[in-house]
């Protein structure tokens, strides 16, 4: 099974 | 002051077709070099990252840097008042609560104004860190818009694999597999039927078909689209729009448990 990656673990918010 | 003309106005339609099934409202940074637009879907999942160059409009003036926030539904119903052959002018004064779209007809005798009220959204920007990509692969967008519509019928994600030999997607369910391989192409007539694979580094990687689909809206705006796939980043899914710019999608891969 596999789980959806969120954009917030690879970029950087500023 | 902030006013910008493109006499293609099926452009914008097209942007806003490309974005407004991902995005419910978005801001509009307008400064000296043009348009640009980043925000997340709310789910944090997909960024969109517009860039309309300010040297693509047939005339272009920003005296100072304007952040518009745009509730993109407002904004669709505005544009699908625009023919397709009409002129379109965006005009907004400095610190302005309004951006009005003008639309002319290419004889000049029907001239519409559109008046929108603008929102204060928060603005999160992303800092996207240069990626060196193992594998960039170009197709038809076309293409690829029929590959992801045809594997959302098996299942719910989609794994698109890059080899030297050629990029295979794959998605399995309750009715079964499938898979569609595409091999580079070693000669074609016209070059946006061209399939080509720049390859650093075999990747695998595994994506849901929704946003997959969503980013697919942008296939009128180019006949190719890029996809850029390195181990365990976001995917990059690039239109090019013309001489004015791109519309690039990201998408948080999908992880093993």
């Amino acid at each position: 099974t596999t789980t959806q990656g969120r954009l917030d673990s690879f970029f950087k918010i500023s | 002051m902030f006013e910008a003309r493109l006499v293609q106005s099926s452009i914008l339609k097209k942007v806003l077709e490309a974005i407004k099934e991902l995005l419910n409202e978005a801001t509009f940074d307008c400064s000296d070099s043009g348009i640009q637009l980043q925000a997340m879907d709310n789910s944090h999942v997909s960024l969109v990252s517009l860039n309309l160059r300010s040297d693509g409009f047939d005339k272009y003036r920003c005296d100072r840097n304007l952040s518009m926030g745009i509730n993109l539904a407002s904004m669709s119903k505005i544009m699908k008042c625009a023919g397709n052959d009409d002129v379109l002018t965006m005009k907004a004064q400095d610190n302005a609560d309004l951006v009005t779209f003008m639309f002319e007809s290419q004889n000049q005798e029907k001239v519409m104004d559109y008046e929108m009220k603008l929102m204060n959204l928060d603005q999160e920007h992303l800092g996207i860190p240069e990626t060196d990509y193992s594998c960039v692969i170009k197709l038809p967008s076309q293409e690829f818009a029929r590959i992801v519509r045809d594997l959302s019928q098996f299942g719910e994600s989609v794994v698109i694999s890059c080899t030297k030999e050629g990029i295979k997607f794959s998605a399995g369910g309750d009715i079964g597999n499938a898979n569609i391989k595409l091999a580079q192409t070693s000669n074609v007539d016209k070059d946006e039927d061209a399939v080509t694979i720049e390859m650093q580094e075999p990747v695998s990687l595994t994506f849901a078909c929704r946003y997959l689909n969503s980013f697919a809206k942008a296939t009128p705006l180019s006949p190719q689209v890029q996809l850029s796939m390195s181990a365990d980043v976001p995917l990059v899914v690039e239109y090019k729009i013309g001489d004015i710019g791109h519309i690039r999608y990201y998408l948080a891969p999908k992880i093993e448990d």
